[in-house]
């Protein structure tokens, strides 16, 4: 199975 | 106070219907420099981000920062009320818990005004670094539309390959499998014609095709597309409004666990 990633991990918050 | 007026009241018409359906809610902040909106879908795998300059603007007039919470099927209810070729001025106090849209028809003869709830979101908003990317592709917006669409009834996901061969865009399902290559293309006269495949290195990665799918909704926004790839990182679709900015589609890679 494939699953994704959250954009949180790639992006840092502000 | 906020103010903002659009001679071409469409453009916003078009934006609110690209994006309603993926973000459900998100602030727009506005500061003296435009308007900016940076919103995730429910899942958190893409994003979405937003920038309109206030040059862009007929008029525009931003006193203090504000972040006004939209709800975008409500924002889109109101937009529908408004003609293709009104002008839409955006107004709203410091502080205000709602925003008024006001619609002139283009002969003047016909003013209305409504006013949206605004809502308070928290928002985190996250740093997106300036980098390059592997492969960077330009094509006609309908073109992307096209794949996409094409591809959606055949699987669930797209590997997207750059190659100095072109982008080619794979996905197999119960049906069988699908392939379409797209060779970089500088023949027609119109650059908007044009598939321009700009290439450092080969990449492929790949994506849920909902989502691209969806992201194609910003089609009417502009007749060009940009597609940015790099390993292992998000894709951005990114489509040019003008002179007015730009909208960007960020979805994460799906990974093998």
């Amino acid at each position: 199975a494939a699953g994704q990633k959250s954009m949180t991990s790639f992006f840092t918050k502000k | 106070m906020f103010e903002a007026r659009i001679t071409q009241g469409a453009v916003l018409k078009k934006l609110v219907e690209a994006l309603k359906e993926l973000v459900t809610e998100g602030n727009f902040d506005v500061s003296s420099t435009g308007l900016q909106l940076q919103a995730m879908d429910s899942s958190h795998v893409c994003l979405v981000s937003l920038a309109l300059r206030e040059d862009g603007f007929e008029h525009f007039r931003c006193d203090r920062n504000m972040a006004m919470g939209i709800h975008f099927q409500n924002l889109s209810k109101i937009l529908k009320c408004a003609g293709n070729e009104d002008t839409i001025t955006l107004k709203a106090e410091d502080n205000a818990d709602q925003l008024t849209l006001m619609f002139e028809s283009s002969n003047q003869d016909r003013i209305s005004d409504f006013d949206l709830k605004l809502m308070s979101i928290e928002s985190e908003h996250l740093g997106i670094p300036d980098q390059e990317y592997s492969a960077e592709i330009k094509m006609p917006s309908s073109e992307y539309q096209r794949i996409v669409r094409d591809l959606t009834s055949i699987g669930d996901t797209v590997l997207i390959s750059a190659t100095k061969e072109g982008i080619k865009f794979s996905t197999s399902g119960d049906v069988g499998t699908a392939n379409v290559t797209l060779r970089h293309n500088t023949t027609p006269e119109k650059p908007e014609e044009q598939t321009i495949i700009d290439l450092k290195e080969p990449v492929a990665l790949t994506f849920a095709l909902r989502y691209l799918n969806n992201f194609a909704k910003a089609t009417p926004l502009a007749p060009v597309v940009k597609l940015s790839l790099t390993k292992d990182l998000p894709i951005v679709v990114e489509y040019q409004i003008g002179e007015l900015g730009a909208v960007k589609f960020y979805l994460a890679p799906k990974i093998d666990d």
